[in-house]
């Protein structure tokens, strides 16, 4: 995966994201791609989630997955989710949930409570970072104002770090893959600085979602893993969605 | 690093938007959800309609396992096993997976191994 939340000059916030998923879950050699996201992709929706006919939230989802990985509340906050690995990790969750230990939240559970009940960009961050989990993640978060933007990397019962947007020093936006910032990727995967450095050449000043949409175009952030490119404008309330094919030559993940 | 070697990399790309070309499979389409609907009915609709595709992906999982473990047990661990533990996530999800479950016929324990699917991969 990747999620990143940029801040153009007037202030305006954009958040995106490619979902990434079905690594090592079956090859299809006719093909030449994985299996488990030729599947997902038909399953992509997007979801108006409503109360008394009003929009409460919205989310681009599989369906029959009924947590949220990519979600807005619109004028509010936007929220994606990226696989954090941890030897500390789900299974472990899993375990203690079905030994009776049930203080945990399962993450997709948690994240589509947020969207559903936090009414502001801070509430949601402090839920996001605080509510004990049963797996690790990376909840990347956009607000509304400027500068509300963060990726809070989580292990199961703590917050690690709330890496934010600092425009004053230049960070005009966030973007996270699978891996802990402040560390270096693995080697055989870093999608992390093909994805900055077209984001660096870009600038600040044309930063717009027709651009973001071309760097997550760009291999190796698109990749055979790929299975939805999502666009979110939280001001205007907008969220779009495309399933993606990764055509030959293209990286496995 | 080895991802850097052309063509796994390739140029930042210009003028993608809007989406067409071969990196563009399709547009997403969408559905409203009525949380004001009881939680076993407000999924009705979607799974109606994406039920085949659901059971296909619900089926390529299920290939992978007697791949890993021919004899089946795995998936009769999954069905007999998962599907208790529904009665024990937080409501409305609880509610929401019968609901799914009963519209997809797929069964319940491998609604809730889909749901439950990213903490389970950390394995």
């Amino acid at each position: 995966c990747t999620s990143l939340v940029a801040e153009d000059k007037a202030g305006k916030l954009y958040h995106a994201r490619n979902l990434d998923f079905g690594l090592f879950l079956g090859w299809d050699i006719k093909n030449n791609s994985w299996m488990v996201p030729e599947y997902l992709k038909p399953l992509t929706v997007n979801l108006d989630f409503q109360r008394n006919n009003r929009t409460v939230f919205k989310s681009t989802n599989f369906a029959g997955y009924v947590g949220v990985l990519t979600g807005m509340k619109p004028g509010t906050f936007t929220l994606t989710m990226n696989e954090r690995f941890s030897i500390d990790g789900g299974y472990i969750g899993i375990i203690e949930w079905i030994l009776g230990k049930r203080s945990g939240v399962w993450m997709s559970f948690l994240t589509r409570s947020v969207l559903e009940n936090a009414t502001s960009y801070t509430q949601a961050k402090d839920q996001l970072a605080n509510t004990e989990m049963l797996a690790p993640a990376y909840f990347i978060l956009g607000g509304n104002q400027s500068g509300e933007g963060c990726v809070i990397t989580r292990s199961r019962t703590a917050c690690l770090d709330i890496w934010e947007l600092d425009l004053k020093r230049g960070r005009w936006y966030v973007l996270e893959t699978n891996y802990d910032h402040w560390k270096v990727p693995l080697f055989l995967d870093d999608r992390r600085t093909p994805a900055m450095k077209c984001m660096n050449l870009t600038t600040q000043a044309k930063i717009s979602l027709e651009s973001i949409y071309d760097i997550l175009s760009t291999k190796p952030v698109l990749n055979k893993l790929t299975t939805y490119t999502s666009l979110m404008d939280v001001s205007a309330g907008t969220i779009e969605s495309y399933q993606r094919n990764c055509p030959d030559p293209c990286m496995p993940w | 690093s080895a991802q850097f070697v052309p063509p796994y990399t390739e140029d930042c790309r210009k003028g993608m938007y809007p989406p067409t070309g071969p990196t563009f499979k399709g547009s997403v389409p969408w559905y409203k959800i009525n949380l004001d609907s009881a939680p076993r009915k407000r999924w009705n609709q979607l799974i109606n309609d994406k039920k085949v595709e659901l059971t296909n992906l619900i089926q390529v999982i299920k290939d992978l396992a007697i791949d890993f473990f021919p004899s089946g047990k795995l998936i009769e661990l999954v069905d007999k096993g998962l599907a208790p533990l529904v009665d024990t996530l937080p409501s409305p999800f609880d509610e929401e997976l019968k609901g799914i479950a009963d519209v997809s016929g797929v069964p319940l324990g491998e609604i809730m191994l889909f749901n439950i699917f990213y903490e389970v991969f950390t394995v």
